[in-house]
């Protein structure tokens, strides 16, 4: 090990692994995460040429032949538990998106949350086999979301991809594949980022969705097309609310990643001099390098328990309202959305800090920022644009603040705008 | 103007206080705002868009004030002293930095003076000394393993640049001295100058 790095490590005043426990939420779970990533470390199948190097088909093709050995692996071990499976999964992939990632967290969980008890056994099972792998299709060229079904009374309807505003956004389940009729699909094209993932184009022309195949755990559409809306619209956000509060956590592990890199660089690299006729210092050692990278650690760290906060609370919530409670609701769908832009507007702009806080080998592949920036800078436009998500939480602030306005108490995160009418309100000198 | 919080710049509780009077300054004025625009036009649609900036803002404040809270409150559940004095350190780090960058909210709210703003500024560079020491090791307790964090600079072991001429050379157009192109393009055209 580097002199440096060593003698860091040396003069730490606390034992880091005490710190990794809280991070994972307790021992056990840090050995049993070490346990999973030691069973991909050590399998000859996982191994392949640095991505760098190869093509984006290649990239893809690789990405795709370890997600098929993923799963193989997974059933052989037995892996269940989400957690774990996410732990194996940004393992195989070194933290990169893979071709399941939508089956696994979007598809399954839309199901989950979306869909009645009799689709789930015609649809979930096979889905959890990946008898069917499962993608989404949301967003509609030249508007933000799919509209426009038109309802026709034969038990079905026909999709006819005329864009204009509908009312009111419903999941169905349709079947996607080359040889259907009605149906053109393919590749974007090359992006930023996400070589692994084949974002496609969908182009449904006059294409026939079943009845049976819209999603009506919480709508109803009746026969006749007339449309039943959920007891709360924002029930039909359950996804989105789900994967918004995890996203907050892989703004943590995304920033905790840049941060990792740009500080052990920043101790091992030494340059110039601080006090003449000294040794060159590490970089480390200079209070602007400090003043870059400390306060982005701090954040990491904070983000860290944020996340684990709102994952916890996303899924008692949810619990809550299985059993039909949806008074905090509202004030989840306008946390995640609020929380989701911030912690990803942060790191998004902290990811760039640390790439450029190692000079020149940070804009090398090399040095793995770049690939942790195109890989994490999406999330600040999907699962909901960061200012769109900022106005949601607006409403949910606007609405709050009218109700202690006109004298009723709020509760939760806004609990603090219950004081407004009792502070005084102090002259200021001018 | 909000009342002054007598603000304790080593304590994170008094720090969420700060952080909670900003937000609810922000979203008091954001209501005010919108208010007064839907005083002026018809349309709600028209006030909220006409309104919107200090709506964001507003909602970033709600959101920053949230993780100060929580990051304080998750103080008290570490048991180990060290620990939890390294995490303090880092969150009053957080949270000044967070005032430090966001001065102009603080002031004109009145919950700060300019005195506790330039207090402020000279603890945020204090505590970059103090967290100094334990940078690497606050690093190290993200515990990335090398294969998934995919960096040679940010190796465990920090041999950095053996490491970084090893990966260069891995590089395609490395497979041969001279690239073919070479022979292609620049030979033909060379022999004709």
């Amino acid at each position: 090990v580097n002199a440096d790095l060593r003698r860091e490590r040396a003069a730490a005043t606390f034992q880091p692994q005490l710190l990794t426990h809280i991070l994972d939420g307790g021992p056990e779970r840090t050995r049993r995460r070490k346990e999973i990533e030691a069973l991909v470390l050590n399998d000859p199948d996982f191994q392949h040429e640095d991505l760098n190097f190869l093509s984006r088909s290649q990239r893809y093709e690789q990405a795709i032949r370890k997600s098929s050995l993923m799963v193989m692996k997974l059933r052989e071990y037995g892996i269940a538990d989400p957690e774990e499976i996410y732990w194996f999964k940004s393992f195989v992939h070194r933290g990169r998106p893979e071709p399941l990632d939508l089956h696994l967290g979007m598809f399954l969980p839309t199901l989950l949350t979306q869909a009645t008890p009799e689709q789930q056994d015609r649809f979930f099972m096979p889905a959890w086999n990946l008898e069917i792998i499962g993608t989404y299709a949301q967003t509609e060229m030249g508007h933000g979301t799919v509209h426009s079904i038109n309802a026709l009374s034969k038990n079905g309807f026909v999709y006819r991809g005329v864009p204009c505003l509908g009312r009111t956004v419903s999941y169905f389940l349709m079947q996607v594949a080359l040889s259907v009729a009605g149906i053109t699909v393919g590749d974007i094209g090359p992006k930023f980022g996400f070589d692994e993932m084949d974002n496609g184009y969908l182009k449904m022309d006059n294409f026939r969705i079943p009845r049976e195949n819209m999603l009506m755990k919480y709508a109803q559409v009746e026969p006749d097309g007339t449309y039943v809306k959920p007891v709360s619209d924002k029930l039909t956000y359950g996804t989105m609310v789900f994967i918004r509060s995890l996203i907050v956590g892989d703004s943590a592990r995304s920033l905790s990643r840049a941060c990792t890199i740009a500080i052990r660089y920043s101790a091992v690299r030494h340059q110039s001099e601080l006090k003449p006729g000294e040794q060159e210092p590490q970089i480390l050692d200079y209070q602007t390098q400090q003043y870059k990278l400390f306060p982005l650690l701090a954040t990491a760290y904070a983000f860290h328990f944020v996340g684990a906060y709102i994952k916890d609370t996303y899924h008692r919530i949810s619990g809550d309202i299985s059993k039909g409670d949806l008074s905090e609701l509202p004030e989840l769908h306008a946390l995640t959305a609020g929380l989701k832009a911030f912690t990803s507007w942060t790191a998004n702009a902290g990811i760039e800090e640390c790439r450029m806080a190692c000079g020149g080998h940070g804009y090398s592949r090399c040095s793995g920022i770049p690939d942790i920036y195109v890989t994490f800078t999406p999330s600040c436009t999907y699962e909901g644009e960061n200012t769109v998500m900022m106005l949601q939480t607006a409403r949910f602030l606007m609405k709050s603040y009218t109700q202690v306005t006109s004298g009723q108490q709020v509760t939760g995160m806004v609990s603090y705008l219950n004081d407004l009418s009792r502070q005084r309100i102090q002259p200021q000198h001018v | 103007a909000a009342r002054t919080v007598t603000m304790r710049i080593n304590d994170p509780t008094s720090l969420v206080e700060a952080y909670k009077s900003r937000a609810a300054r922000l979203v008091e004025s954001a209501a005010k705002n919108l208010q007064a625009e839907l005083n002026h036009r018809k349309s709600k649609e028209d006030a909220w868009n006409r309104t919107s900036v200090d709506l964001v803002r507003a909602s970033e404040a709600h959101c920053h004030y949230v993780i100060v809270k929580l990051f304080t409150d998750k103080l008290a559940e570490v048991s180990d002293a060290a620990v939890r004095a390294v995490l303090t350190d880092l969150c009053l780090l957080y949270a000044l930095f967070g005032i430090s960058r966001n001065a102009g909210d603080f002031l004109q709210a009145g919950i700060l003076t300019g005195a506790q703003i330039t207090q402020v500024n000279q603890h945020v560079k204090e505590l970059l000394a103090v967290i100094r020491p334990n940078a690497v090791a606050l690093v190290d307790s993200f515990d990335f393993h090398d294969v998934h964090l995919g960096s040679v600079l940010g190796r465990y072991d920090g041999n950095v640049y053996e490491n970084m001429f090893e990966w260069a050379k891995k590089s395609p157009l490395n497979k041969t001295q001279v690239h073919e192109s070479f022979h292609k393009h620049l030979k033909p055209m060379q022999a004709k100058l």
